[in-house]
């Protein structure tokens, strides 16, 4: 099986298709096969098929380096943060998990759009803390007003949803990303999707949580993500990257990941198209 | 393993050659 599905290149052959918005020579990233587990080929390999409404022409301002970072990551936090969360200037916003690679895109995205009267206040680890710091974080530790918006990408521990009346103003919006952490157990996955949809569908009534939850799977809309492309040319948010290795030392590239030390995103250089 | 170049493409899609691909460990 070939694995994952964010990758950037250059289109090379549109023979046989009825594409009509790119041409050969077309510098893209987008996202492969979500469920390349079941078909067998991500995008891990030097030439793929690629859909073209899952994917979108690189900006001439951003590298194929650079760009091989946005995709799910980027387009995952614009969905929740803009489409769900319909996030708006003033806002207050807490990101859970603010120096993994969904939080580092969440963090620049959220200050851009809250603004100076906004807040982002995020979670991360004391060697981390400059880093997000730098991204447009406020604070790491919250003890004031309810937040607007709670971004859990680490989804670990539902407590941070069960206690959010706490902290989470009565019309706010909880969004899970994170859900199956390295290691998980079949057994630990499956009582964590559980406790997901349950938080999705119990009403209080029933002793719900009262306050709003969303957990979806990756689901690409070209438009979103054409919209997302447009705020990486704008500059609302940066490719984060960890560390970049050759083809050759993929392995060692998921050693990296399995470090779980990252922050940001760990890149494979395929082939140096630029 | 050798991977081979894909060589037919459907309606909707186009082949790429790739530059760089991101890690997502979640996934």
């Amino acid at each position: 099986c070939v694995p994952e599905i964010d990758f950037s290149g250059i289109v090379c052959d549109l023979r046989g298709t009825k594409v009509k918005d790119f041409n050969t020579g077309d510098r893209v990233f987008g996202i492969g096969p979500i469920g390349f587990r079941n078909v067998g080929h991500g995008v891990l390999r030097e030439y793929i098929l690629a859909k073209h409404d899952h994917m979108t022409k690189v900006p001439d301002n951003i590298s194929l380096k650079d760009a091989a970072c946005f995709p799910a990551t980027g387009y995952t936090a614009y969905c929740f943060l803009v489409e769900k969360a319909k996030l708006k200037k003033g806002d207050r916003v807490f990101i859970n998990g603010g120096s993994g690679a969904v939080g580092v895109m969440a963090i620049q995205l959220a200050r851009t759009i809250v603004g100076s009267t906004g807040l982002v206040v995020a979670t991360c680890s004391p060697a981390k803390t400059d880093i997000i710091r730098n991204l447009g974080a406020d604070e790491e530790h919250y003890s004031s007003r309810p937040f607007d918006v709670i971004l859990d990408t680490v989804g670990n521990d539902h407590a941070l949803y069960s206690n959010s009346p706490a902290y989470l103003t009565p019309a706010g919006l909880f969004c899970t990303i994170g859900m199956v952490e390295i290691g998980s157990t079949v057994w630990s996955a499956t009582k964590r999707l559980l406790q997901l949809l349950s938080a999705m569908i119990v009403p209080v009534y029933l002793g719900g949580v009262p306050r709003r939850h969303i957990f979806e799977p990756l689901n690409i809309v070209h438009s979103r993500f054409v919209a997302m492309a447009q705020l990486v040319e704008e500059g609302a948010f940066k490719a984060v990257i960890d560390s970049t290795y050759k083809f050759t030392d993929a392995l060692d590239a998921y050693d990296r990941v399995m470090s779980r030390k990252v922050t940001g995103k760990v890149v494979i250089e395929v082939n140096d198209l630029e | 393993v050798e991977v081979p170049i894909p060589t037919t493409c459907a309606d909707d899609e186009v082949l790429v050659q790739i530059s760089h691909v991101s890690l997502n460990s979640a996934i």
